[in-house]
């Protein structure tokens, strides 16, 4: 079992520095094991440096720079130990235009090896559809799904 | 492994039949809000086992159940059918297709099934645990939810890391 | 001071179901006292009921429903008991296009007679805006902010 | 009663010396993500005397100070002042013009003072709450906060109806 944990870790923050240079350029991400002697009680710490700036707690993040570390770390376990099929609901929310344009880069490239259900109301991420689900109410309030196979379906938010 | 089909009846606000046929590569599901978009998420951790009636926004489970609108009785229960393809052979069973099914009445019953079959949930758990869907659903990332990977103790951020490998 | 409660529970609940009216067309919201007869320790239920919904738990609501109806509850004490100024940092991130409108007609209603400072990624409700403040990262990774009196020139966010 | 001006210099990302002329009705604050903006919305509430160092993200208060980045070294203090225009009177003493100051030295040494002359917290609290603005400061809504007043309790939502009243 011990090796298993072992190189999980490894693989994971190796991931995760490569991706948070990615969606950080310039920045640097790590992730550290808190008790290495301990592997099945030990703790990961996460350690972020946006580009430009010096290392500090991670409670001082802004909200932008959390929401793209916890999609740092997500994706780093997930292309370390993949999974089948993801469902991610308005994970980007707190994004601005430039880092929610790096975050789409990265859900296009995951969606080459995976399934991605995601729920959005951003247009940048609706556009690296291949298939759009339209959920409405209808007359008598209860939900309703329409999909649009094709992608040069605008669907209104 | 790949969700092909998702079938709601009487879940939460999915009061009549609704199919969603999943493609491979990037489903987005749009609408405006308290359409129902987070209801499809929480059917499909539902579907796949979940307990905590808390993840589901509910305070008893019962609260998946169609509770009604003016305009539409409630209903007595929600059932959830999820299919999967699984020509890849991921899944350990000798089929290319599996549908996991789970059903609540407002009796407080629940019962799981596995093609059409009665099955417990502890069967449904392990099968899915063999395809990579570990029982905390880390795949799964809920409206809100991101902020909590940060939130999250050192021991808990290892837990997802475990539950995946 | 019970009479002083009296007073603002009751204009604070008359404009809640006003506020709640207007950001939930045909929708239905209420503030219920839970202990009428002991006023210094009641707590404060809110019902919603978006249009062509039945009431159901405060938990049910999705993201957006659940961010009207405090948006609609924090107005109503605003309304009721006016504060000099108000700070709202990007409070209105989980709405859809519709409903982005209906906050930004109500803030531009409050910003009549109130002064409010809004941080913002949405451009809905940077065209609300008397100035816009534009915050940056300068060369050396610590903070500028120029200001735009004239609400025409468009910023970037 | 309006904001007039907020000056930083040393709080948090803000190492220069930073002036924000506010003017009356809606100001709207821009930038991309990490640029500075949620510290603006903290300088405010750290000047009008918050004392929960979690409310301003922070562990310790002295997390408030610029902490320096690779180009700048860090500083000894955070200075911010607020000039507060009284013409309506609303704030009961004779001024035209207030202003409010807070300074924090690394050595944990804290002062307060208004129009210039050291004060205590206790008459910088007075003072705003004679002009409506109270101690638990439900006026200012800080980024992600905006749900907690559907999760707080009732009898927590009483407190912010009695703080106003
Ligand atoms: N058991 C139930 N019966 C009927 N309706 C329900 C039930 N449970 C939840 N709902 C309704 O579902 C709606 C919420 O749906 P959901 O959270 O999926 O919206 P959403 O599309 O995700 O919206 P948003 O964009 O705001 O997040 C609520 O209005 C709620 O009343
Ligand atoms: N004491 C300090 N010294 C230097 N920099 C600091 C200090 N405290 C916080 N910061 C920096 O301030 C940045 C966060 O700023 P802030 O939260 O204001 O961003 P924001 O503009 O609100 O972004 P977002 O749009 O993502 O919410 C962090 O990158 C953090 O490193
Ligand atoms: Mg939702
Ligand atoms: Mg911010």
């Amino acid at each position: 079992v011990e090796e298993m944990l072992v190189s999980a870790y490894a693989e994971t923050s190796t991931h995760f520095a490569a991706l948070f240079a990615v969606l950080f350029p310039g920045g640097e991400g790590r992730l550290t094991i808190t008790e290495p002697e301990n592997l099945l009680e030990t703790g990961i710490e996460i350690e972020a440096r946006p580009s430009g700036k010096s290392l500090k707690r991670l409670s001082l993040l802004s909200g932008g720079e959390r929401t793209l570390s916890a999609i740092a770390f997500l994706f780093a376990v997930f292309r370390a130990r993949p999974s089948p099929f993801y469902v991610l609901d308005e994970v980007e929310a707190a994004l601005d235009d430039r880092n929610l344009q790096r975050f789409c880069n990265l859900l296009r490239e995951f969606g080459q090896n995976a399934q991605v259900i995601i729920v959005t109301h951003q247009k940048p991420t609706m556009e690296t559809a291949e298939v759009i689900y339209g959920v409405s109410l209808g007359e008598d309030g209860t939900s309703l799904v329409l999909s649009h196979r094709l992608k040069d379906i605008g669907v209104e938010s | 492994m790949l969700l092909k089909r998702l079938r709601l009846r009487g879940f939460k606000s999915f009061a009549d039949k609704t199919d969603i046929e999943f493609a491979p590569g990037i489903n987005v599901v749009v609408g405006p809000n308290g359409s129902g978009k987070s209801n499809v998420v929480d059917s499909l951790s539902w579907v796949m086992g979940t307990q905590v009636v808390r993840q589901l926004r509910g305070a008893k489970m019962e609260d998946v159940i169609f509770a009604g609108t003016p305009k539409r009785q409630p209903l007595g229960r929600a059932e959830v059918e999820l299919v999967i393809d699984n020509s890849s052979g991921q899944i350990p069973v000798d089929l290319v297709e599996l549908s996991f099914g789970r059903v609540l009445y407002r009796s407080g019953e629940s019962r799981y099934s596995l093609n059409g079959q009665s099955s417990r949930l502890v069967d449904v758990v392990e099968l899915l645990s063999d395809a990579g869907v570990g029982r905390t659903m880390h795949n799964i990332v809920g409206q809100g939810r991101i902020d909590a990977v940060l939130a999250a103790s050192p021991q808990e951020r290892r837990l997802v890391i475990e539950e995946a490998a």
